[in-house]
């Protein structure tokens, strides 16, 4: 996965995802691509959810998952979370919740506990940063107002690290893959450098719905694995979806 | 070009919106949740368009664990043992997973499986 939100001149922020899944589970060689996340793509819905006839948040969802990967809260806050990978994982955690210890939550369900209930992206923040969890996640989060944009790094019980927008450093943008942004990507898989290249020389002035999409467009950030690209603009509370596909030559991952 | 050695990094694409030629595969559809039905209730309309695309997808699963345990041990252990898991998740989370086993036919286990499946993954 590749999530990142950006703030423009103008303050405006902006909240954009590839949602990739399926690695190893099985490849099909004839048409070149991995079988769950072809199976996937049909599945994906946006969802407009609703209380008193009035929208509460929207999200893009995989039907019959009732977890959260990807959501506005609209003109408050955007919430993607991508994979993190760490030996204390989520099958300790499954396990502790088997043998009756349950005091940590699924990862999805607080992330649609946070969109359905928070209504700040600082209350959203701290939520996302001090829940204990079942497994590790990042956390990738955009507020309404400048500055407002972090990638949590979570692991079950803490929170590792919170890496903010700051303009007084010109960093205008954040942006995730799957691998903790202080240290190097795996190099057989590092989506992070083509990405940065990119929105770099897209420059601030010029980041928009339009060239995030460009981003997201750009292999190997798109590659086999990606099953939809969601883009966000919380001050419209806009959100919109489209499911993807990666032409050959692109890689697996 | 890089474009044709792994990773196949391209030049960074440009005027690709909106979403058109061989990259896009389609729009996505707007459904409604309404939080005020009972949970069960909530993804009816969803359930009842995608109901073959989530059987569809589950059987590329359950011929994946296939795949690893020939004996079909491990489905008969998500059937028979992941619906005891499903009262302990939190409410309203455990009515919505059950409410979709109903409104799609696929077993319990499996719905709840697919639920958890981020956790499980990182195995």
């Amino acid at each position: 996965c590749t999530s990142l939100v950006a703030e423009d001149a103008n303050g405006n922020l902006f909240h954009g995802r590839n949602l990739d899944f399926g690695l190893f589970m099985g490849w099909d060689s004839k048409n070149r691509s991995w079988i769950i996340t072809e199976t996937l793509k049909p599945l994906v819905v946006n969802v407009d959810f609703t209380r008193n006839n009035r929208t509460v948040f929207k999200s893009t969802n995989f039907a019959g998952y009732v977890g959260m990967l990807t959501g506005i809260r609209p003109h408050t806050f955007t919430l993607t979370m991508n994979e993190r990978f760490s030996l204390d994982g989520g099958y300790i955690g499954i396990l502790e919740w088997i043998l009756g210890k349950r005091d940590g939550m699924w990862m999805s369900f607080l992330t649609r506990s946070v969109l359905e209930n928070a209504t700040s992206y600082e209350e959203a923040k701290n939520r996302l940063a001090q829940t204990k969890l079942l497994a590790p996640a990042y956390f990738i989060l955009g507020g309404n107002q400048t500055g407002q944009g972090c990638v949590i790094t979570r692991s079950r019980v803490l929170s590792l690290d919170i890496w903010e927008l700051d303009r007084k450093q010109n960093r205008w943008y954040v942006l995730e893959t799957n691998y903790d942004h202080w240290k190097d990507p795996f190099f057989l898989d590092d989506r992070r450098t083509p990405a940065m290249k990119c929105m770099n020389q897209t420059m601030q002035a010029n980041i928009s719905i339009k060239t995030i999409y460009d981003v997201l467009s750009t292999k190997p950030v798109l590659n086999k694995l990606t099953t939809y690209t969601t883009l966000m603009e919380v001050s419209k509370g806009r959100l919109e979806s489209y499911i993807r596909d990666c032409p050959n030559p692109c890689m697996p991952w | 070009s890089t474009q044709y050695v792994p990773p196949y990094t391209e030049e960074c694409r440009s005027g690709m919106y909106p979403p058109r030629g061989p990259t896009f595969k389609g729009a996505v559809t707007w459904y409604t949740v309404d939080l005020d039905l009972p949970p069960s209730k909530r993804w009816t309309e969803v359930i009842t368009d995608k109901k073959a695309n989530l059987v569809s997808m589950i059987q590329a699963i359950k011929d994946l664990a296939n795949s690893f345990v020939p004996s079909g041990k491990l489905i008969e252990l998500v059937d028979r043992d992941l619906p005891l898991i499903v009262n302990t998740l939190p409410y309203p989370f455990n009515e919505e997973i059950k409410g979709i086993a109903q409104d799609s036919g696929v077993a319990l286990g499996e719905v709840v499986l697919f639920n958890i499946f981020y956790e499980v993954f990182t195995v």
